[in-house]
């Protein structure tokens, strides 16, 4: 042990076990998640040479083995609770993404909430089982965030009682759905709905684009992978171009919205419901930005504390970094964002689940709220979440450009948060919305509930402090 | 009917109030100015666009009261537990809050909240509270838990050996495989014969 780091801990206040404690929710939940780690560290099958000395290829393909491992190993420990599944994939991934990534978190929760229950009787144990792999293609190469401009079309033709899938225009081919590339047999795909010679607005589908016997992709599809980004090396994001691509009409998500055999649409209860599963990411975002955030801060700080530089006073060794004010100004509050943006990752998460158990009660008055919630938080996080990172790095000096400080890979697996599921300044203006349409309910003299009721407050109560 | 709070810059409370203050004034003036344009006869939409700065300011001042609330009521939990946890996280909670202050001063002052004076204090006080963290800014990391394969940093090592790992992770480097790399016969030694 490095006599340093030594003796901060010593020196600490306070017990860090109990502050852990409450970081995890409980003791008990602490032993648990510890427990967990240790089946990844512990385990062989997840030993490999470091990724950052692989090709593009190698990582893929190390990461698609790493994933395959994770699935059989989950299911031979019995691991099926949602936040115990979560710790354990974290550790196998480490501060990479998975090939598999999009499947857990978009297409089987997509699936679940939008299917009907034949649908979900039909489709759910082909994706739990993975003969399913899926993901969600939304954006496409000419439009990202604001999804009414989508350009893939879905037509349906009562006489066959399919849907043709297209992608009319060059700017409408889907463009970066993770695993869609190589990894995927199967897309939900949004696409503008047509029938009767109507468009009624985006619907998703669920689409077969390979065989899932010999994973060649099938008639009418031409997908592949887009090529190297900025990072997320090891999933092959990919493009999806659809040439009369035909569906049987059961495999349009029917929950909320529906097309009867003869072409008859039935509206959904709300035209947000579309947008769920990007409700339910941007909500998870808000942790994500936690979590990377406080792994920046561990290494920065955990640095600086044994990194000596210069000297404070002529003729005295050289002091710990960390002893300098201005890197001090550096570290501390994005330390203390980091168990900001901690507890407010439970909050969020906690408002999703309960907002959405009312949606799927039927009660949608708390809808509006939790959209603009969750735009405005993922947005909010993901801008600071992303600048304290690079600020980690720049405080590590030269060595924390180098790839064994890990913050180069968290910065660039964290930067596209601030643009899927939503660019952030989009995300900004849609919960301007929401305020200034609550500002003129307020002034009208409603009653407001939900984060925004301080608009029903008077503005006089408050005043400057005498110095 | 209730008489005016002064904001105490060592409380949470006073401070929620503050930036809860400045989102509600946030708001009102981006929904005031989109009103004024609006009655220039202008569309919705370009009003929409000609005030678009004002709005991304306003959501991210009424986000950053969320954000501060939640983290206030957090503490406010964890109250009656260990006092030196409770005492740690709440520094750490007025140093976000007064490091807010200080990045977003022009919005605070502009809505009256705080005087050019109180900012010089703000800033003094900020100063102090980096100098109450620093003995325990190790232990508030440890607390996140990660263990270092999942950090995966020769810098970020709970034991602190830094130069040792980063020696040995550059030794694993596909460039060291071999002594002399074959470039140097394929490239290097040709132009060395021409020149």
């Amino acid at each position: 042990m490095n006599p340093d780091i030594s003796r901060e801990r010593e020196n600490a206040s306070f017990n860090p076990e109990i502050l852990t404690n409450i970081l995890d929710g409980g003791a008990e939940k602490t032993r648990r998640r510890r427990e967990i780690e240790s089946l990844v560290i512990g385990d062989p099958d997840f030993q490999h040479e470091d990724l950052n000395f692989l090709s593009r290829s190698e990582r893929y393909d190390a990461a698609v083995r790493k994933s395959a491992q994770m699935i059989l190993k989950l299911r031979e420990y019995g691991i099926s609770d949602p936040e115990e599944i979560y710790s354990y994939k974290s550790i196998v991934k480490g501060v990479y993404q998975e090939p598999f990534g999009v499947h857990f978190v978009m297409f089987i929760p997509t699936l679940n909430s939008q299917c009907t229950a034949e649908q979900h009787k039909k489709w759910i144990p082909l994706a739990e089982s993975f003969r399913m792999l899926g993901t969600y293609a939304q954006t496409e190469l000419g439009h990202g965030t604001h999804i009414r401009g989508l350009e893939t079309t879905a037509t349906y033709d009562p006489s066959t009682q399919e849907f043709v899938l297209n992608s009319p225009t060059i700017s409408s081919i889907k463009w970066w759905p993770g695993g869609l590339g190589k990894t995927s047999n199967h897309a939900i795909v949004l696409a503008q709905l047509y029938t009767q010679g109507k468009c009624h607005g985006l619907h998703a589908f669920i689409t077969p684009i390979r065989c899932m016997k010999t994973h060649m992709p099938l008639p009418g599809v031409v997908v592949g992978d887009i090529g190297p980004k900025f990072g997320f090396d090891e999933v092959d994001n990919g493009y999806l171009k659809l040439e009369n691509v035909r569906i049987p009409r059961e495999n349009m998500l029917m929950k909320y919205a529906k097309v009867e055999p003869d072409g008859t649409y039935v509206k959904p209860p709300s035209d947000k419901l579309t947008y769920g599963t990007m409700v339910f990411i941007r909500s998870m975002i808000v942790g994500e930005s936690a979590r990377a955030l406080s792994k920046s801060c561990t290494i920065a700080i955990r640095y600086s504390a044994v990194r000596h530089q210069s000297e404070l006073r002529p003729g005295e060794p050289e002091p710990q970094i960390l002893d300098y004010q201005a890197q001090q100004y550096k570290l501390f509050p994005l330390l203390a964002t980091a168990y900001a943006f901690h507890f407010v990752g439970q909050y969020m998460s906690k408002t999703y689940h309960r907002i959405s158990g009312y949606i799927n009660q039927g009660d949608f008055s708390e809808l509006p709220e939790l959209h603009a919630l969750s735009a405005g938080l993922k947005a909010f996080t993901t801008w600071v979440a992303n600048a304290g990172i690079e600020l980690c790095r720049m405080s590590c000096g030269g060595h924390g450009y180098s790839r064994c400080s890990s913050l180069p890979d968290i910065y660039v697996t964290f930067t596209p948060t601030c643009t899927y599921e939503g660019e952030n300044t989009v995300m900004m203006l849609q919960t301007a919305r929401y305020l200034v349409k609550s500002y003129k309910q307020a002034r009208a003299g409603q009653q407001l509930t939900g984060t925004v009721s301080y608009l029903n407050e008077p503005q006089s109560r408050i005043q400057p402090l005498s110095v | 009917s209730s008489q005016p709070t002064v904001v105490n810059i060592n409380d949470l409370a006073s401070l929620v109030e503050a930036y809860k203050f400045r989102a509600s004034k946030l708001v009102e003036m981006a929904s005031k100015n989109l009103q004024a344009e609006l009655q220039h006869s202008k569309s919705n939409e370009d009003a929409w666009n000609n005030n678009s700065i004002d709005l991304v300011r306003a959501s991210d001042a009424h986000c950053h009261y969320v954000f501060f609330k939640t983290y206030s009521d957090k503490i406010m939990c964890v109250k009656h537990g260990d006092t030196a946890v409770h005492s740690v996280l709440s520094t750490l909670a007025l140093l976000y809050a007064l490091h807010g202050v200080a990045l977003n001063s022009g919005d605070f002052l502009q809505a009256g909240l705080f005087t050019v004076p109180q900012l010089a204090q703000i800033s003094q006080r900020l100063k102090g509270l980096l100098s109450e963290l620093r003995p325990n800014a190790v232990a508030l990391v440890d607390a996140f838990d990660y263990r270092d394969e999942m950090l995966n940093s020769a810098l970020g090592r709970y034991d602190g050996n830094v130069y040792e790992h980063m020696f040995e992770w550059a030794k694993r480097s596909p460039l060291n495989h071999t002594e002399v790399h074959e470039s140097h016969h394929k490239y290097l030694k040709p132009l060395q014969s021409k020149l």
